[in-house]
């Protein structure tokens, strides 16, 4: 496996539930 | 008479003067009025009363309901100013004018240490970064090892805690997010530069005599 490189902010930042691009699609 | 209507019509409960809202935020009385399609779309999904619950918002991200998420949760809190369990629409104006392409970075900067400081102490804490690491994994359906994740966040809180005190507060935050950009990424919704165009159709609801651009 390889060695996780980002830090816990950009992990984190990844989640669907903070991507609100999603409230403009129909 | 021209192509618009030329009377005020009276406003729905909780909807806001649009010409308010735009004086108040980075909008314009349009993109308010655009914004307000989109807030009547959500607010009408299950309970059409003119508010967003926390279900119609979670419907809205994910299109399914049933999906209970904690960055989701988080983030309706945020919306939610007035502690009332609903968004109405000027509260919903207001949160996403934080997410303008043309907000200040320092309103972003305050509302994502908000996002993350989820006790609301001040801090961002060690056990609140785990927390919503292990959401995140879960909901990605990723596996990593607790030795991996406590790496992490070792590496994190290195980089980010500077004076080493175990919890980061706004003003290491504010360093941090400017020496890593990408973390601010999610503040800016390049959609809300085209909001009248994917609403079209405020322009018939419109409240008001012309159309500002």
């Amino acid at each position: 496996s390889q060695p996780v490189t980002m830090n816990a902010f950009e992990l984190i930042s990844k989640s669907q539930g903070l991507n609100l691009s999603s409230l403009f699609e129909k | 008479m021209g192509c618009f209507h030329s009377t005020v019509r009276k406003p729905a409960p909780g909807h806001e003067n649009p010409i308010i809202l735009a004086s108040q935020t980075a909008f314009s009385v349009s993109e308010v009025e655009a914004l307000f399609e989109l807030f009547k779309s959500i607010s009408s999904s299950v309970i059409d009363d003119g508010l967003i619950n926390k279900e119609e918002f979670q419907l809205a991200l994910f299109k399914n309901r049933k999906k209970e998420n904690l960055f989701a949760n988080r983030i309706f809190d945020l919306f939610d100013v007035k502690h009332r369990g609903v968004i109405d629409f000027g509260d919903f104006v207001r949160a996403m004018n934080v997410f303008h392409p043309n907000a200040p970075q320092e309103d972003k900067i305050s509302f994502s240490f908000k996002l993350y400081d989820m006790d609301g102490t001040g801090f961002i804490e060690r056990h609140e970064v785990k927390q919503m690491l292990i959401a995140l994994l879960c909901e990605s359906e990723l596996k990593l090892a607790d030795e991996t994740i406590e790496t992490i966040l070792d590496k994190t809180f290195l980089e980010a805690d500077v004076d080493q005190d175990g919890k980061i507060d706004k003003s290491e935050w504010h360093n941090f997010v400017t020496q890593n950009p990408s973390l601010l990424k999610i503040m800016t919704l390049p959609y809300l530069r085209d909001i009248t165009t994917t609403f079209p159709s405020f322009v018939f609801n419109s409240e008001v005599e012309e159309i500002a651009t």
